[in-house]
């Protein structure tokens, strides 16, 4: 599966 | 980014910047869960560690860094400066009781089985439930000084309008994060009971009793 898209939230 | 994720940042870093001033300025850190400050700690190291492998925004390095950095020097000053004033006899909520079941439901239910993700999962499992030491404290005193109550509502209310910025982004971006909308729906009902106290009775200038 797709790499999960990174984290952009604190 | 959007206003309610925005103002949801900015809340928590005002009450992370209440409890350094209220703990700096009174030199006292009584009242204040020092277990609650610990796991705010791990919650942040455990979280924020790709501050070392992905780049989002000066913004997003900026407040990572800032609440590392504030959540370990309120652990220092309670538990070193202060540490006089550090109300152990009932700050007595067992963290491992947190702890534990926080990282075997992180290795069991994550995106991907990888340290930065099950790392990632963990923090976002463990800060839904960090405040309970701090409750607990509250109503074992019974009671809370005004300041700490602002805090609470202050952090309460981070996690609330994260809420509604995950409203926002599943309509307007189709974007949602499952694990951090159960987690943030538990931690902010976890706030309810005080919400309506500090509605009620805070906001009118009453002090912040429990019903003993």
């Amino acid at each position: 599966d797709d790499m999960p898209e990174p984290k952009d939230e604190l | 980014m959007n206003i309610f994720r925005l103002l949801g940042d900015l809340s928590h870093l005002l009450a992370i910047i209440i409890l350094l001033l209220k703990i700096w300025k009174t030199r006292s850190c009584a009242g204040i869960s020092g277990k609650s400050q610990i796991l705010f700690a791990i919650v942040y190291t455990t979280r924020y560690l790709d501050l070392l492998t992905t780049y989002i925004s000066a913004y997003n390095t900026v407040m990572k860094l800032v609440f590392i950095v504030a959540s370990y020097a309120t652990v220092y000053l309670m538990y070193v400066k202060f540490k006089a004033t550090y109300d152990h006899n009932h700050d007595t909520f067992r963290i491992e009781f947190l702890l534990v079941p926080a990282l075997i439901l992180a290795l069991l239910i994550n995106h991907e089985f990888t340290v930065l993700e099950v790392l990632w999962t963990f923090s976002i499992y463990l800060e839904s439930v960090a405040i309970l030491p701090q409750l607990f404290l509250v109503s074992k005193t019974g009671e809370a000084e005004s300041i700490t109550s602002h805090y609470l509502f202050a952090l309460g209310s981070y996690r609330a309008l994260y809420l509604l910025n995950w409203v926002y982004r599943y309509f307007v971006e189709d974007h949602y994060e499952l694990i951090a909308i159960v987690a943030g729906v538990v931690q902010t009902i976890l706030y309810c009971d005080f919400f309506y106290l500090y509605i009620t009775k805070v906001l009118k200038g009453k002090k912040l009793q429990l019903p003993a």
